[in-house]
């Protein structure tokens, strides 16, 4: 398990601490207001005191943490000294960022990694309310998305081996989804039935061309 | 595409209109703000008042979206004035709440979908922080799994024709990381190298049982 510092107990901050909790890591939660620190006192080590003091910082027990979470937000002065005093310490450092030019500053201060989580989950929430066959396009890993395609025309009453979907479009099934009973693993003989909801892993293009022929 | 009206055009509400714009869907985005409407302006519908006021947001034209999201933070009344008006008006809506109880309130009113875009992002921080081969286990569908698995142990050195994992294992291989590049699609002659990390499907047991091999 991991021990990862965590400044600023903030409904980000705190969300952060229970994850890790949760999954079996070591969390050291410091805010400067014990009220904050209160909901997760009994589960994990905390320390109140200001951040932007690197001798309290280091009083904490923040130097032998694997990396830490700036989770301050509208005092962007606090993130910053917080930053500039954990990075002085050699850790690997997340912050967060109140708006994209706080997140250039946080950058500039040697940030490992900056996170926007209002922004984030804006993008989030509007994916899944507009999921549909063709815009339930995941993207899983850089250019490999996931698709759900709903079999029609040609794809249908033909077997996985007859369709060869893998050397036609560049595309992989993995699964098939048949009224509320999923068809995981795949095999060659399967044969796509009406109805049948397939799921797809490739380029954004080969899928678009494939949902193009199950129309 | 759908019509999404957005109230409130914070960091939340705007992530989420910029990308149902990108995405090819409308966007009435609201705000009494004049100066938080401004970076939207030329993608979408605006309208400039208080969400609180029922005439106000008929004459915008709220009642013609598929949905609503009320994204307005720290004014709690608002928030539930406006998720109020939008009920009326038999909308589908989706409310951001400031704590939980905020959220319960919401829901009593009727929200449709109530998230806490705070605390979601510090725990999705969480798991990307904590990224090891079991933890990254994010289930796709029911009871199918996706994982990253480190390659090494009785990985390391063999083909995939070699390993036969589905057979073994009932797992699918879906693509490889190597470095910064993605090897996809995969083929039976790819050789897993060391430091490698390989994606793949299947339940959560034989992945489990697969993690253990490479280790
Ligand atoms: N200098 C500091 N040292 C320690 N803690 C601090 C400091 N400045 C602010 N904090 C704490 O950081 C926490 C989060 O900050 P703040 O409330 O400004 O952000 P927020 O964006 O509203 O939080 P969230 O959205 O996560 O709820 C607060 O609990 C606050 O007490
Ligand atoms: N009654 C209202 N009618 C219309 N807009 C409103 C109303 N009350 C607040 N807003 C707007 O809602 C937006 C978001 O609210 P607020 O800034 O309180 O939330 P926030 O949680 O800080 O936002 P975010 O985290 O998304 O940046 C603001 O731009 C504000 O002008």
């Amino acid at each position: 398990p991991k021990t990862i510092g965590i400044i600023g107990a903030g409904r980000f901050g705190t969300g952060a601490a229970q994850e890790l909790v949760r999954n079996g890591h070591h969390v050291l939660l410091i805010d400067q207001d014990a009220e904050c620190l209160e909901p997760m006192a009994h589960q994990c080590h905390t320390a109140i005191g200001n951040a932007e003091d690197s001798e309290f910082l280091a009083e904490a027990g923040i130097k032998d943490v694997d990396a830490v979470i700036v989770a301050i937000g509208d005092n962007e002065t606090a993130s910053n000294h917080a930053t500039i005093n954990c990075k002085d310490f050699g850790l690997y450092v997340v912050a967060k960022a109140t708006h994209a030019t706080h997140g250039k500053i946080l950058d500039r201060l040697g940030a490992d990694y900056v996170v926007y989580p209002e922004h984030d989950s804006g993008v989030r929430l509007a994916r899944l309310l507009t999921r549909s066959s063709i815009l339930e396009m995941i993207e899983l890993y850089e250019e490999v998305f996931m698709m759900e395609v709903n079999a029609g025309g040609e794809l249908v009453g033909k077997s996985l081996e007859g369709l060869n979907l893998p050397h036609r479009f560049g595309v992989q099934v993995l699964l098939i989804l048949r009224g509320n009973k999923t068809i995981f693993p795949v095999s060659a003989k399967d044969i796509v039935q009406d109805g049948d909801r397939v799921v797809l892993l490739g380029s954004s293009e080969s899928l678009h061309r494939v949902a193009k022929v199950a129309e």
